[in-house]
C-alpha cells in the first residue's frame, strides 16, 4: 500500500479544494499557529474512518464542516478523498489506483465511498487495520501526544503492541 | 496470536534499545511485559536511564526526554512492522536543538530503509532543513487555509506571519 | 463570598477581554459564567474568536492558540489580582515567532505595571531576549544540575549542548 | 509579600546546594533538555506545601531525593528553603525576612520550618493561601499546562477564580 494524495474541500478552515501529494522520503508541513496544520492532519485521519469527534477537538462531527470566516458563510458539507496505490488486500492490485472518500452533510451523517461505491464505515477502517496481515498502514502522532507514549497506563500502551502484532 | 505477540514485542524491544541510545546519545532503554504471565494482558513497560542518569520510573523525565522516547518507541515499531506512512504532529515542540538534530537524522534513516513515506507538521528550522520539500500552510484570506510548495528561507520566514 | 467572587469574575473578564486582543491581534474573547445562578457553582466558561474568524467552542483552537488563550486567562487573574510572584515553565513551547513576541511584550508590561517577578523557563530565543537577566542550568557533571548566571548568547548556545 | 531567595539541596538532580536569587521583573530560566528547569520549578512548589506526589511527576515524595548519578551514590534527605520578604500576616511586617523550609528524610516524612520553628503542612499552605486578605501569593504554570486551561471542565476552571476571589 502506499500513499499518494490528499484531497480536501470544506473540511473545518480548508474552505476551497485543496490537494496534498504525498511523495517518497520526508515532507515537511509549516506555517503560523492556526493556520490549519493539525487541521490537515485530522482530514487524513478522518477519512481513514475516525469515529470520535473528539480525537478531532470536536464536540460533535459536523464541526469538521467549514464554519464560515469573518468574509464567508459556513458551508453545508466536508468531504475528503485520499488516493492510494496498491496492493490493497480484495481491493487493488500492485500500482493500482485505490480512492478513499468520506463526506458529512449538516443534519445528515457521513457516506464513504470506496472507488466511488458507496461502503460502510467499518470497511474502511478494516481496510486500514489490516490485521490479518500483520499489516499497519499508518501511524499518526498527533499534537501533543508523543510524551504522553511516555505517561499512558502499561495496558493501554501494550494495545498499540497489539495494534502492530 | 500469543506466540506472535511475543515475537512482536522482541523485534519491538530490540529496535527500542538501539534507537533510544542514538536518541539520548547514550543512556539505555528497554521494553518490558510485566504484571501478568500472558502478553496478551501483560503491561508494555518502558524502563529508561538517560545518559549518566540513574534508572527511576519513566514519569520523571523531563518534557524534551519524554518526546524522545515517545519517538524511540514509534520509529521502533516502524522498523518491527514497516508502514507506508508516519504522520507526526510538532513532535519536537519540546526538543532542544541538539536532540532535534538526532531526532530528524534517525527519521530520515528510517525513511530510507523502510520506504516511510512522512508528513512531519513542526516549526523548527533544524526539522525543517531535513525536509525532502515543504509545504506552507497560509491564511491569506482570514479564516481560510491554502496549502503551496514553499523554499526553506520561505519556510523559516512563515513562522513569524501573523 | 458571592458578591466577592461576582466582583473578581467582572475584574477578571475585563482584563481578559483586553489581553486576548493584544495577545491575538485582533479578534475577540470574553469569560461567561455559565449552567447557574450562583456563581459559586456556575461554570467558568471561555468563548473566543480568532482575528477573521467564526466563533466556535473553544476546543477547535490550535495549540498556539490555546497556549495564547490560557495566557490571557492567567495574565487577566494576575491584573485583577496581583500576586508577587509567577512562575511559568516553557508556556512558549507551542507559540510561532509572531506570538511569542507579543506574548513577551504583554508579560514584560505586566511585570512593570503591578511589580510581579516572573521566573520564566524557556527554549525561545525571542523570550530569552526580553529577560532582565537569564540563569543557564547546565549538567556539567553527569546527572547533578548547576545553577549559572548567562548572558543571552551564552543561554541560545546553551539549548544546543548536550 | 515578597519572593527574594529559593535555595535547594538534594532536590531531584540538585545534588549541591543551591541558590537562586529572585530579583525584580523577568528572569529567564534555560537550559538543554534535562537539565533540571522543571526540577527547579517543582522545587519551589515543594517547598511552599505541595502535597500531591503525581504533581511532582513521581509515584512517592521520596522520589524528589537526589536518587545518585553514575557517579554519586542517591542521597538520604533532600532540603529546600524559601526566602520571603513581609509583610505576611502574623509572621513579619514589611521589609522583614521570613524563611520557610522544608526537608524530606528516606523513610520519614516531610519536616517544615517557618524562621526554624518546626511548623505543619497545613500552617505553610495557609501562608500561602491567604484567603482571608484576598491575595494570591503565587501562580505557578507548569510544563504543558497553559494549554489545558482551555480544555479543563469549566467547573475547574472556576475554582481558579474561586482561588483568586
Ligand atoms: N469547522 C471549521 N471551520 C472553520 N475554521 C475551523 C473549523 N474548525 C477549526 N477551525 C479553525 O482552525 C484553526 C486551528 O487550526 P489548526 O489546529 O490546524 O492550526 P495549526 O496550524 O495546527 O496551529 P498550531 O501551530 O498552533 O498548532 C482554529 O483557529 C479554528 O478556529
Ligand atoms: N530524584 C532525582 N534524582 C536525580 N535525578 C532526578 C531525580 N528526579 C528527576 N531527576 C532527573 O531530572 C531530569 C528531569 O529534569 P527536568 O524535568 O527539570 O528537565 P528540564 O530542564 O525541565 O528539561 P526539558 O527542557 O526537557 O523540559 C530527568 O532526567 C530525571 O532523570
Ligand atoms: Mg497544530
Ligand atoms: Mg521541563
Amino acid at each position: 500500500m502506499k500513499f499518494t494524495r490528499l484531497a480536501l474541500s470544506g473540511f473545518k478552515s480548508f474552505a476551497d479544494p485543496t490537494e496534498l501529494a504525498i511523495l517518497d522520503g520526508l515532507t515537511g508541513i509549516v506555517g503560523p499557529n492556526g493556520c490549519g496544520k493539525s487541521n490537515l492532519v485530522e482530514a487524513l485521519r478522518w477519512v481513514m474512518g475516525e469515529g470520535s469527534a473528539r480525537q478531532l477537538r470536536a464536540s460533535g462531527m459536523e464541526e469538521v464542516i467549514f464554519a464560515g470566516s469573518r468574509w464567508r458563510p459556513p458551508f453545508d458539507a466536508a468531504e475528503v478523498a485520499l488516493q492510494l496505490e496498491g496492493p490493497v488486500e480484495g481491493l487493488a492490485g500492485p500500482g493500482e489506483e485505490l480512492v478513499i472518500a468520506r463526506r458529512v452533510v449538516r443534519g445528515e451523517g457521513s457516506v464513504y465511498r470506496i472507488n466511488g461505491r458507496e461502503a460502510r464505515a467499518r470497511d474502511v477502517r478494516t481496510l486500514f487495520a489490516d490485521a490479518s496481515s500483520g499489516a499497519r498502514s499508518a501511524a499518526i502522532i498527533g499534537q501533543g501526544a508523543i510524551a504522553a507514549l511516555v505517561d499512558v497506563r502499561p495496558d493501554e500502551r501494550r494495545r498499540l503492541l497489539e495494534e502492530a502484532a | 496470536a500469543r506466540v506472535r505477540l511475543l515475537e512482536t514485542f522482541r523485534a519491538v524491544d530490540g529496535h527500542f534499545r538501539r534507537l533510544f541510545a542514538e536518541l539520548f546519545g547514550g543512556g539505555e532503554g528497554r521494553l518490558e511485559l510485566a504484571g501478568a504471565d500472558d502478553p496478551r494482558v501483560a503491561g508494555l513497560e518502558m524502563v529508561v536511564r538517560p545518559p549518566g542518569k540513574r534508572l527511576q520510573h519513566a514519569g520523571l523525565l523531563s518534557g524534551g526526554e519524554k518526546s524522545l522516547a515517545g519517538l524511540a518507541l514509534v520509529f521502533a515499531f516502524f522498523l518491527a512492522r514497516p508502514a507506508p506512512l508516519c504522520v507526526l504532529d510538532e513532535v519536537d515542540a519540546a526538543l532542544d536543538d541538539a536532540n532535534v538534530v538526532r531526532f530528524a537524522d534517525v527519521m530520515a534513516r528510517i525513511a530510507r530503509t523502510t520506504g516511510t513515506r512522512f508528513l512531519v507538521v513542526t516549526h523548527h528550522p533544524l526539522t525543517m532543513a531535513r525536509m525532502d520539500r515543504l509545504y506552507g500552510i497560509t491564511m491569506a484570506e482570514e479564516g481560510v487555509s491554502r496549502l503551496v510548495s514553499v523554499r526553506l528561507d520561505e519556510a523559516v520566514a512563515l513562522r513569524a506571519s501573523a
